[in-house]
């Protein structure tokens, strides 16, 4: 019999978990504050929020909605989701994590799994509310912010493997005119993004390809979940707000995998950690009528 | 015969811009899901196929259910678990790499005795399911989560067995004939 313990939610008090190579502490509202490596003994202060960007929104005429086929939100700055967060923690042997509620439709478990260096991110986000009167799209994103002086730089793989310098309000190939200072510096992530100088590289594995960037220094963002309520003109001719399974808004879950190291250790731990989180392993049941030896 | 073509077309199809991400109206959306879910339903029938040819003839390999993956395993649910008081888990890696890592399986009992390849016990542990908040209310998913420790070589799979009863049955595990699992 597994010992389970007891998940009694938390408010207001600061937390800590460690699986023996990163220690994670969580603050007295409930965000993550500070990851140590405890092999090299390195602590790095960071935090991480989710927001939303609200998308313009035109019933007609030729301005530009935020829609399936493009990002433009309204403003350069998301809003904010809640203050503090209620906390249940997990302790064993196998796996510590901590369960976040932010909100009524925004939930995350961060997750030390037995021997691994990387800290798992499972998001869920959803649905996300629907006003009754002229809606407003709301495009969700998760905030990683750290202190690492990055000068305006970040990096983004190519097809999951070849990695892209990006640097921020400008482009290599046209003359860069900051008109959508948001949406100009996102980027296609399909396997990872990272930032880093001297000393530290954050790097941010995800399980599937989301828009992202580093539009200040030190923090990388990357884009879960958005529900549209205009069409944006470029083809589709609907609003990209699927109801979902529940008839009320469609919920996204998904996975990122967070390494904090040295930059020259850093590379060869993404390779094959995105490698690993690309191909997570596939299960299949059966009911057993047999005995173990039997079946071996 | 498993058709593995439907999953080839389905997994084509889906890398058009409009499916990557997600930019399609509604019910193309749902036609693409349609598609994918057909092809995995043919590969669940690839993996039947190849097991049965890997088991040795005899009377004892009439009696092995079919295997069966768990499409909504990520909001912890599944049936296969939920119906079977004693069940098989098989963990595919298609890493060319070795796995080390824990499996995290929806669970249906406060009791769980789980047996490696080689027959010998190993530590689990159990959590309740996160429910948070009413997200994923109406969903039927499990109270619990088991956690099982995993090693499986590379492109390669190994089968775990997992048991709600309490104690040990009667037969005690008599050593195996095989002294190394063949990787």
């Amino acid at each position: 019999n597994a010992a389970m313990s007891a998940q009694q939610p938390i408010v207001g008090a600061t937390v800590n978990i460690s699986n023996g190579i990163i220690e994670v502490d969580f603050d007295e509202d409930g965000y993550v504050s500070t990851i140590k490596n405890i092999h090299t003994g390195q602590t790095t202060k960071m935090r991480q929020e989710f927001l939303y960007y609200e998308g313009a929104g035109f019933n007609e005429g030729d301005n530009q909605s935020s829609g399936a086929y493009i990002f433009r939100p309204n403003g350069t700055d998301p809003k904010r989701l809640s203050s503090n967060i209620t906390l249940q923690v997990v302790q064993g042997p196998l796996i510590s994590e901590v369960r976040q509620t932010v909100n009524k439709w925004i939930t995350q478990i961060i997750r030390l799994i037995k021997g691994k260096n990387y800290i798992e991110f499972e998001w869920t986000i959803g649905p996300i509310p629907k006003e009754d009167k002229n809606p407003i799209t709301k495009e969700v994103i998760t905030r990683y912010i750290t202190e690492i002086a990055s000068n305006g730089e970040f990096f983004t793989d190519a097809n999951g493997r070849q990695i892209m310098p990006r640097k921020r309000n400008f482009s290599p190939s046209f003359e860069y005119v900051n008109t959508e200072p948001v949406a100009s510096n996102y980027y296609p992530v399909n396997s990872r993004i990272f930032i880093k100088d001297a000393n530290t590289q954050l790097t941010v594995l995800n399980d599937r390809s989301q828009g992202g960037s580093s539009l200040h220094d030190g923090q990388i963002e990357l884009m879960l979940h958005r529900r549209a309520f205009y069409d944006d003109h470029w083809g589709v001719e609907e609003a990209l707000d699927e109801p979902g399974d529940s008839g009320k808004g469609l919920v996204a879950r998904g996975i990122h995998w967070i390494i904090i190291d040295s930059p020259t250790a850093s590379p060869k731990m993404h390779r094959s950690l995105a490698f690993e989180l690309f191909h997570s392993p596939q299960l299949s049941f059966a009911p057993l009528q047999l005995s173990v030896e039997q079946y071996r | 015969e498993g058709d593995l073509d439907v999953l080839r077309r389905a997994t084509a199809l889906m890398q058009h811009h409009d499916a990557v991400t997600g930019t399609a109206k509604e019910n193309v959306t749902r036609d693409y899901a349609k598609r994918l879910a057909a092809g995995w339903n043919e590969g669940v029938q690839v993996i039947n196929d190849a097991l049965s040819k890997l088991v040795l003839k005899d009377d004892k390999s009439k009696q092995l259910p079919a295997q069966a993956i768990c499409p909504l395993i990520n909001e912890t649910i599944c049936e296969v678990i939920r119906s079977s008081g004693e069940f098989t888990a098989t963990v595919f890696n298609s890493n060319s790499h070795p796995l080390s890592t824990v499996v995290r399986l929806p669970y249906y009992s406060r009791d769980a005795i789980i047996s490696a390849p080689n027959g010998e016990h190993i530590e689990s542990q159990l959590v309740k399911t996160f429910f948070g908040t009413n997200q994923l209310e109406g969903t039927k998913r499990a109270p619990y989560e088991l956690l099982i420790p995993v090693d499986i070589p590379a492109l390669g799979f190994a089968t775990y067995f997992v048991s709600n009863k309490t104690s040990i049955r009667s037969s005690r595990l008599t050593p195996s004939k095989y002294d190394k699992s063949k990787r």
